[in-house]
């Protein structure tokens, strides 16, 4: 495994998104996910819908049916995973823009620009989840969101945080230090991208510290997925 | 040297000076985030959450030092409006770990050592 990657630098991330005041974070984790796997299959960055899983992802969770995919109220990134294997593929987000809030479905088969091929879910193991990240592209996560409110930089480490996940991002790298602001302490980290817009966190990103001393920080490291897409020439 | 574990995270006198310039830091916060309100009802309501948000800034940055923590876009909501507006996961790691037999397979153990 390389000490630092990001998969930033090989083109397989797409911009830095904004859901504003709608709970459709999980939506924006499976589409960056796809996105990269899809760069992966094709050599290509399509920038994805998010808001067509808001409007048509309805699937529910197979081990708790009363929990299902619903637009801004929340959702799950496996879920999201099932729905687009059922419906065949994401379209563009120039075909099916975002709007933030929850519509009717206006899906378009014709107008597919991405395919699942399959998804699978990564262990409670830091280097199992750097593996998945090098070899299939950037990955869905969950997190603790409790101290994202305040986050402005640096690498965080709180000495005190939740597990129970309440927010869904995307992980796209990972690096072997990085000196904190405040005090010139070097911490491995994750890098994550998440989808407030550009003017939160370190230009629309989040860094959360890794390793053996602090594993699964706010929970990082316990609902990880990832995604292949279908090759298309 | 490593940080002390049991740290003082309610401020003393700073909370005066904090006081004092919250204020200050609301105006430059409505202006550089292009913040609204109703009513001046509505803009006192928010500038108390505000301060209690400043409160807890300092609160995260003395419990997370090797961040930068304080004033986001956010800084005008409450925690409660926070989570219900800006998060979306339904899911806590419980019924997660049952899906591992679900639609969501587990992913082949790779290879991490060379």
């Amino acid at each position: 495994l390389p000490d630092d990657f990001d998969w930033r630098d090989h083109g397989a991330v797409g911009p830095v998104k904004n859901q504003g005041s709608c709970g459709s974070c999980w939506s924006f984790s499976a589409s960056g996910a796809l996105e990269g796997a899809n760069y992966l299959a094709t050599g290509e960055m399509k920038v994805l819908s998010e808001q067509q899983m808001v409007d048509c992802d309805h699937e529910c969770d197979p081990s708790e049916h009363d929990s299902c995919d619903a637009g801004c109220n929340g959702g799950l990134m496996t879920n999201a995973f099932s729905y687009l294997l059922k419906s065949g593929g994401l379209e563009s987000e120039k075909d099916y823009p975002y709007t933030g809030r929850d519509g009717a479905c206006k899906f378009d088969k014709s107008k597919i620009a991405a395919s699942v091929q399959n998804f699978s879910v990564v262990s409670i193991d830091e280097d199992q989840i750097a593996a998945n990240l090098v070899k299939h592209g950037p990955l869905a996560i969950g997190i603790n969101a409790a101290y994202m409110q305040t986050y402005i930089g640096g690498v965080s480490c709180p000495y005190i945080c939740g597990r129970h996940l309440d927010h869904g991002v995307l992980l796209v790298g990972y690096g072997a230090a990085g000196f904190a602001p405040i005090r010139l302490k070097e911490k491995p980290y994750w890098i994550i991208k998440n989808s407030w817009g550009e003017n939160w966190g370190e230009h629309g990103y989040y860094k959360i510290c890794r390793g053996s001393n602090v594993r699964n920080k706010c929970g990082v490291d316990s609902m990880v997925s990832t995604v292949t897409a279908i090759h298309t020439s | 040297e490593e940080e002390p574990l049991i740290r003082q995270v309610v401020g003393g006198d700073d909370d005066n000076e904090l006081e004092l310039n919250a204020e200050r830091h609301f105006a430059s916060f409505v202006q550089r985030f292009g913040k609204s309100y109703r009513d001046a009802d509505e803009h006192a309501h928010r500038l108390s959450v505000f301060k209690a948000n400043l409160r807890r800034a300092r609160r995260h940055q003395l419990l997370d030092p090797s961040a930068v923590h304080g004033v986001t876009k956010f800084s005008d909501l409450t925690p409660a409006e926070f989570r219900a507006t800006y998060l979306g996961l339904r899911k806590t790691r419980r019924s997660f770990l049952r899906e591992l037999g679900g639609s969501a397979q587990d992913a082949p153990v790779l290879p991490t050592d060379g």
